[in-house]
């Protein structure tokens, strides 16, 4: 499971 | 990009098409907080700047672009160009109070202590309470008009839709991120006083 911030959302 | 991303994304620009809409038709702002909007510029500007740091896609950068653009022409046909019918009487709700604890927050709990990030951090704890304002507006003065309503609901449902959104990554990318979904649940919860009015008042009329 990756915790990494969702960047690609707005 | 799910369906539930999209239905999200649709309707947070169908709210703030509404917004502009309703301002330039009724040639008015009556009803809507300033200072809401200008939490929601603080919020774009602040989580946006990556997009000079980063290209994601087309459609990505296309719909910052959009939200800074309308955001910032919200403010400014609120603020110059119809600054007579900006009803700041009713428009009273203390904005420190929500700006102040998430910067504090955002330095406290993010996921990695860099400038941008912060930055990030703070844009996605103020956009969840930056409707505050606005609510309070319409409970203080009893009455919401309907195009007001509609762009509350479209708004509401934006972050609702991506909660779902939350959930399919999760399944699908194992893929989640507590920062905003937390910040998210809590966004959607503020509408649900609202939400049930809405529905209610729509079903069965005033």
């Amino acid at each position: 499971v990756s915790l990494k911030p969702l960047k690609d959302e707005l | 990009m799910n369906v539930f991303r999209l239905l999200g994304d649709i309707s947070h620009l169908l709210a703030i098409i509404i917004l502009l809409l309703k301002i330039w038709k009724t040639r008015s702002c009556a009803g809507i907080s300033g200072r809401s909007q200008v939490l929601f510029a603080v919020v774009y500007t602040a989580r946006y700047l990556d997009l000079f740091t980063s290209y994601i896609s087309a459609y990505n950068s296309i719909m910052k672009l959009v939200f800074l653009a309308a955001s910032y022409g919200t403010i400014y046909l609120m603020f110059i160009k119809f600054k007579a019918s900006y009803d700041h009487n009713h428009d009273t709700f203390r904005i420190e109070f929500l700006i102040l604890p998430c910067v504090l927050l955002s330095l406290l709990i993010n996921h990695e202590f860099s400038p941008l990030e912060i930055l990030w951090t703070f844009s996605i704890y103020l956009e969840s309470v930056a409707i505050l304002p606005q609510l309070f507006m319409v409970s203080k003065t009893g009455e919401a008009e309907s195009i007001t309503s509609h762009y509350l609901f479209a708004l509401g449902s934006y972050r609702a839709l991506y909660i779902l959104n939350w959930i399919y990554r999760y399944y699908a990318e194992s893929h989640y991120d507590v920062i905003a979904i937390v910040a998210g649940i809590v966004q959607t919860v503020l509408y649900c006083d609202f939400f049930y009015l809405y529905i209610t008042k729509g079903i069965y009329g005033q």
